[in-house]
């Protein structure tokens, strides 16, 4: 299993268009000036995964998901992640997998798709799993937050590990 | 509850000594605080770079910090594997001899699970598989991908 | 009270304007979120990169972030002088046209004020007054120190 | 006022002799692989400043700031600070004012001389005033803590002018 595909609409710096990348497996760089979206990438990964929380997603509110660059007209966003699945490592019997995500208007609910069916976020539990290092998130490292890992007390080490297992 | 624990954490500090030790030189390992009865204490990590003494990952400095904290992570695959890491500049309190260690890390664990990483370093970028340029327009994101030659210098990222 | 704070408040917002705009572009200011109550609320530090929506500070990306504090730092620097700054990798996080942009605002604000920063960086060495290198022997941090003709690029760190 | 000579003996990762860095005015670079020492260096001038917290020195306990190189044998942490003082930004009668603070034994308490005598720390508050910013200490920026400061909540930012004035 790895990311094959991301598809960003209207979420932070990323316009009213459909904006895509194409992944391969492996080692992928992403650069660019800074303020130019790098970490935003990153954020819509998160999103599409479920990520509930503002402050992960480096945000005051949940409006502030919707790209305003424009003033505040939008009222759509939505992030789409298609996961390569030839190795069936996610429980679901198909060669890619698509999560969508996207809310609609200020301040309404996500909606959650599995490749293009609405589904309720609970089903996806299995899913995100596989995915998502659940609850750690131990396979994502934010900006800024590599030291902190290594300052982490012995209790805190030994409950990441208590957890896992 | 507890033999499952034990057998994770041998898995754990069995990758963290082979990774630290063969990229990095020196050495490094976990610690249980209280072998007795290990979950009423905590699990060291233990940190030995070339040359220098052995010490807590807590008191190491910013760049040596960095190392340690990413091959744990890494060691964690071996009993939670994931199928992506997300890691954003985790390179930038780098000096050049580690950054280049850290390439060599990352090039090799993205043989078996795929890392996707923000970076503003060349010499990281130089020896990555794909790499994607992003450049804002009137405030709003575009993607630029380009393919890289591997090790390629002088294929400089267009601007 | 109220006074002397408005008084403080301009001078500071008045640096601000004048560092942010001449060297990055764009602006960059104070606000108070509360004009007729100033102490039951705070101070929004907005900001103004070219080319895009005015924003408040927090909600930048970790380079823009860089660059405000940075600038609001010295900037108070008009209410209560320092004799020096001690700076440790503050330009970890900034591409290229940052780094340079910093090493710009340093260089003016050196001119008043010592500044004695900790850089990894090769670009922001060559513009400094002074450079001293820490390596490790044995364990114990070693000094070295050389002089650097000002933007000497030729004049390589010995190592 | 500048800082004119840096003296430190035995503290962290500085050895047993008197290593010692003479600054000029201006802008200053300090560099060096990862590990060597730069942060100690400004850890070195916090300390001879008064410093006592011992997570602001990056310590877990005072004891942890002797040298421990060769094991705890080292009974002896001096630094020195030298500020020229031709402008008498400092309220001293004197060219340079030499600050020096020194702990002998793993338990001892801090020993304080001002060129040379011996001095009680609260005889100090003036001069510290002048040197370091106190409270906020805005003129020191530790590693890793820059985008700290634009992350201030609007309150926190108004409370550092406030404290100034
Ligand atoms: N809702 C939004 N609409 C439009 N732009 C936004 C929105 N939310 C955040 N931004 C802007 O997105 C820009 C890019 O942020 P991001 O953190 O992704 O940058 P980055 O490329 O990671 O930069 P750095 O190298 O500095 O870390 C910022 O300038 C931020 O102000
Ligand atoms: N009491 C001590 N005795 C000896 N060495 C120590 C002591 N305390 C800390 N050290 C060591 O000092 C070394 C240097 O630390 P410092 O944080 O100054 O490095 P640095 O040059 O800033 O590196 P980086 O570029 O990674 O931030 C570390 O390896 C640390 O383990
Ligand atoms: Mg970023
Ligand atoms: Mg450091």
């Amino acid at each position: 299993v790895f990311i094959k595909k991301l598809e960003i609409y209207g979420f932070k710096s990323f316009g009213f268009k459909n904006t895509i990348l194409n992944f391969n497996d492996g080692l992928i760089a992403v650069t660019g000036p800074n303020g130019s979206g790098k970490s935003n990438v990153l954020d819509a990964i998160m999103f599409s995964l479920g990520e509930n929380s503002p402050k992960a997603l480096r945000v005051d509110k949940f409006q502030s998901l919707f790209h305003d660059t424009y003033g505040r007209a939008n009222k759509l966003v939505r992030v789409s992640i298609t996961f390569d699945n030839k190795d069936r490592g996610i429980p679901v019997n198909a060669d890619h997998v698509t999560l969508t995500r996207e809310i609609e208007g200020n301040a309404g609910d996500s909606q959650y798709y599995l490749n293009g069916k609405r589904v309720n976020k609970s089903t996806l539990t299995e899913l995100l799993q596989v995915v998502v290092a659940i609850p750690a998130k131990i396979n994502i490292v934010q900006q800024g937050m590599i030291t902190r890992i290594s300052e982490l007390n012995s209790e805190e080490r030994r409950k990441i590990i208590e957890d896992i297992v | 509850k507890e033999n499952m624990f034990m057998d994770a954490f041998l898995k754990v500090n069995q990758d963290i000594n082979s990774t630290f030790s063969s990229v990095v030189g020196g050495n490094s390992w976990l610690e249980l605080e209280n072998q007795e009865d290990i979950f009423s204490a905590g699990v060291r990590l233990i940190v030995q770079f070339p040359g220098k003494p052995r010490r807590e990952s807590t008191s190491l400095s910013g760049g040596e910090k960095t190392m340690a904290a990413t091959i744990f992570l890494l060691a964690l695959q071996a009993i939670k594997p994931s199928p992506f890491y997300l890691m954003d500049e985790i390179d930038a309190h780098l000096d050049a001899e580690n950054t280049d260690r850290l390439s060599r890390i990352l090039e090799e664990r993205a043989q078996k699970n795929q890392i996707i990483m923000v970076t503003l370093k060349d010499s990281t970028i130089s020896r990555v598989d794909q790499i994607f340029g992003v450049y804002p327009k009137n405030g709003v994101s575009q993607i630029l991908k380009y393919k890289y030659p591997k090790r390629a210098e002088s294929n400089k990222i267009p601007v």
